[in-house]
Parts: C-alpha cells; structure tokens; sequence
C-alpha cells in the first residue's frame, strides 16, 4: 500500500480537484483506491458524490469509530472514500501535539493498493498528520503568480518537518493546474517552475477546462462526468506518470 | 475608524485580491487606509509591493515590536500596511487561547479611516482574532460549486463566534469574485447566491479578468496596474458600495 498525500499552503490551487480525479483513473486500472478526506470543508467527499455523511474521520482520529466503519464506497468500482466533516476542524488544536494519529488510522487497512490524502490549505496539525502519515507527497501548484510565490518557502516548511518527524517521505512531484493557455501569465508561471524545480514537475499540465469544475455539482469524477475533455485527458495522463513515479519509490 | 475584514474558510477565493484592490480604491477619496496583512502567505503585503520583510504582525502580536514601528507606505498616499511574515505561522497556537490579541493592537492605532484584515483560509485561531477585531466582515465569494456549497455552513460558524466573542461584528455582505461571464457555472451560481443571501449580495460583482492576476507580480493594485480594466471597474465599484454600507454602521 503506497500513501500520497496532495498537500498546497496556498488555498484553491486544485488539491481536491487532483485527488478524486488522479484517485478515479488510477481505480480504473484495477487498483483498490481510497481517498482520505482530511478538510473540514469536506470538498473531496461531496465531489466523490456523498452527502450528509455522519460519521468521518474526526470520529476516527479520536478513537471513537474505526476506518473500516466509517470508509463509503463511491460510484465507481474500486474507490472508495473516508469522508470529512465539519467538526474536524476541533481536531487541530486536539493533534497539535500528536503528528502520528493519521499514521495509526491508516495501518489498520488493508486490502488498498494506493491511498490518496486531500489537506486543507495550511501547514497545520491536519497537513503534519498527512505528511507523516505518507511514502510521498504531491504539490499541486495553480499557473498564477500568489501559488508561484509561496511554492519554495512552502517546500522548505515541508522539508523541515519530513526530516523531523518523516525522513522516509519523497517529494514525488508537483503538477501545474488550472493552465489557461490564452495567458502569458501562466506560460511564465510554468517555464519558472520547470526552470526551477526541473524533472521534479510532471510533464502532464491540467488545463482549465470548465467541465471539471461543474463536474463535483453532479458528485461525480470527470471520468465520468466529461471522460473525453481536456481535463479528463490530462488527469488520465497524469495518473500514469504518477504510477510510473510511484514504481520508483 | 472602521475595521473590516475579509474571510472565507475555501481557499483562494479572492480574499487577498478584494482586500488589496478596494484597500486602493478606498485611498483614492482621500480616506487613509491599512491593509493588516494576517495570512504567514504573506500575499496582501507583496500585492502592495513589499519585499523581504523582517518585522510583521507576528511580531507585533507577540509583543516584542509596536504596530506603529511595522506599519509601511505603498506606492499609493495614504495606503498603508501591516505586514506579514512566514513565521506568523507559529501564532495560531500562541493564539488559540486569546481571541483578543489583535483587537487590543489594534486599539493602539491612530489617524486611520479605514482598517482591513485579510485573513488566511480557515476559521482558526487567527480567523477568529481577525472577527474579534472587527465592526464588519465581508465574504469573498468564488463563483464556484465547492464555494457555494460550503458557504452557509461557513457563516454559521461565523455566526457561532460573534455571538461568543463578538455580537457587534456585522456582516457587510458578499461579493461575487471570479464571475467567468462565459460559463452557466458562474451564473448559477450568482442566482443561487442572491436567491438564498438577498440584499446581503453586494451588487458589484467582480469579473474573472487576468490584469487582476497579473498585477502582484508587479506589486501592484489594479487602480495602478490597468485603471481601465474589467477588474478595475468592478473593485471601484464595490469600493462605493462598501463606503454606502459602512456609513450606516
Ligand atoms: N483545471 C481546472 N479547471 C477549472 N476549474 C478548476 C480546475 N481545477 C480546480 N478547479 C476549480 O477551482 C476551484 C478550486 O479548486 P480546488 O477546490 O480543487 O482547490 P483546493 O486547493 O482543493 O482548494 P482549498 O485550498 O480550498 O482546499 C474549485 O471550484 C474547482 O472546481
Ligand atoms: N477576479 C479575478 N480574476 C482573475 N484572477 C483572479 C481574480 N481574483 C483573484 N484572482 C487570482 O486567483 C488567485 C486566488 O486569489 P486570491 O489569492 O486573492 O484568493 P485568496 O482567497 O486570498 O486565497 P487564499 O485562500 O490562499 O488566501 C490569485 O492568483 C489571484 O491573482
Ligand atoms: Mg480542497
Ligand atoms: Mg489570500
């Protein structure tokens, strides 16, 4: 079982949108998937179709629900969800000091190939519980200059805490989203990357594309909302490169 | 003196970009304004043009420098800001004990019309000094499924801590950011919004429009970047309608 969380300081850069959609292509090359939603918002659950959900992942960090009771299944074969509620926003200030709850929860599973972590958008308790629970953290990183900004100052704060509490966690790669190719805005934002961080950024680039932001209204991945657009293309690429990555490790 | 601050718990909404550009346009009619920079992103402090900042609120905040001694010009007469810096990070634990910090340095200040907060992306520790310390809050709002959706749980939350810490904080209202005119998306969402929100909607409604995004990389706001923009516009608008809503506080 390999664990990757999708982990951004900078808010609404495409990290829940890259979980569920990465997380749907690799359960169609039948991979036993799970996606562990770990934000109070609960966006990777309602965009994996579940709604009023009860029970989630804060009853499991305390201990009063295990995973296998609380883990749905989705529409889709072979992936499967361990939603969020709101009230896991109380469980911060409760985990600041234990930054290996996640890690517990997650050994428990069995029977997955790949687990998939959706942070909310901070280095906090949540984020720290992700990256030490994980083999390899993926930065999705939006083609504007705010994401572009933070994205090294952001690395250096997650290199700090993998040498403290998780020596054994890679960087796997970071993937460019929400790419408008009518903007030299986001050209300049990509060659800078590329530049800079070399082949530690994905080949594969998501596109904006419409489609994959009305696909979560219908609770549905884009393989199945829009399965020949060129966001559903680009994620389908992406999946592989990761798979081909995530071999390495 | 009027403090308002900006807050949304999704990610990337446009809270920095609203924050920074009507903080702009409220300069220009000769009030003097203070952008408080209160996200360890640091993005409202480098869209007004600062770099390398060594002293910032968490500084002043923990009490080892005075807001008077941190405080900078712009390039714009009588816009200033409180910057921020990477380190205000460690504050959200300091703070979650004291949800008044802010509001008593703020207490200190002198000679400004107009005060506005820009907070990170959660309803933590520092959200919650940023509510404390304010006469009015406003909600950037991304014309977005995953915004829409999480926006009344959102306000309820809000609503829970003015009446703990805060009954007199009112919210101003909510503005829809990043209206993309060519997606039914965006236009649904703006039905939805105004149909469920009313009067609250402020009927500015700010376009997507890529000068706004292209502007922090220059550290500029729009009034200075591209005064005769779409997004230019839009943000002088909400900029009178603001004023009208304030004045009535
Ligand atoms: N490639 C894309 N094209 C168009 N819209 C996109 C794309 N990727 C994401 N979106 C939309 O942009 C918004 C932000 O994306 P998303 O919510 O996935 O980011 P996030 O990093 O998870 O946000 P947060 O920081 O709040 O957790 C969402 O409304 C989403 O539907
Ligand atoms: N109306 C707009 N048109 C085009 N781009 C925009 C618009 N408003 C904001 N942006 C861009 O979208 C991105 C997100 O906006 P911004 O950073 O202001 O959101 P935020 O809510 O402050 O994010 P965070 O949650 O990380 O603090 C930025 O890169 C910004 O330049
Ligand atoms: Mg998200
Ligand atoms: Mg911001």
């Amino acid at each position: 079982m390999k664990v990757i969380s999708f982990v951004n300081q900078k808010g609404g850069v495409g990290k829940t949108t890259t979980t569920i959609n990465l997380a749907a292509y690799l359960a169609t090359t039948r991979r036993k998937v799970l996606v562990v939603d770990l934000d109070p918002q609960a966006n990777a659950s309602s965009g994996l179709g579940l709604q009023d959900v009860e029970r989630g992942i804060y009853d499991v960090l305390m201990g009063e629900a295990t995973a296998q009771e609380v883990i749905r299944e989705t529409e889709q074969k072979n992936l499967f969800v361990l939603p969020s509620t709101a009230d896991l926003a109380g469980a911060t200030v409760e985990l600041s000091e234990e930054p290996t709850r996640l890690k517990t929860v997650l050994s428990t599973l069995q029977g997955f190939d790949v687990v998939l972590i959706d942070a909310p958008p901070s280095l906090g308790a949540l984020a720290i519980n992700a990256l030490v629970a994980s083999d390899a953290i993926i930065v999705p990183l939006q083609a504007e200059y705010y994401a572009l900004e933070g994205v090294a100052g952001m690395l250096d704060t997650v290199e700090r805490i993998k040498n403290n509490l998780n020596p054994d966690v890679k960087l796997l790669g970071i993937v460019v989203t929400m790419f408008d190719t009518r903007t030299n805005l986001a050209q300049q934002v990509e060659q800078n990357v590329r530049e800079h961080f070399k082949e530690l950024v994905f080949w594969s680039v998501i596109p904006r594309n419409v489609k994959l932001s009305e696909a979560p209204s219908y609770g549905q991945t884009i393989n199945r909302y829009a399965p020949i657009s060129s966001g559903a293309g680009a994620y389908k690429r992406l999946a592989q490169e990761v798979m081909q990555r995530v071999e390495k490790l």
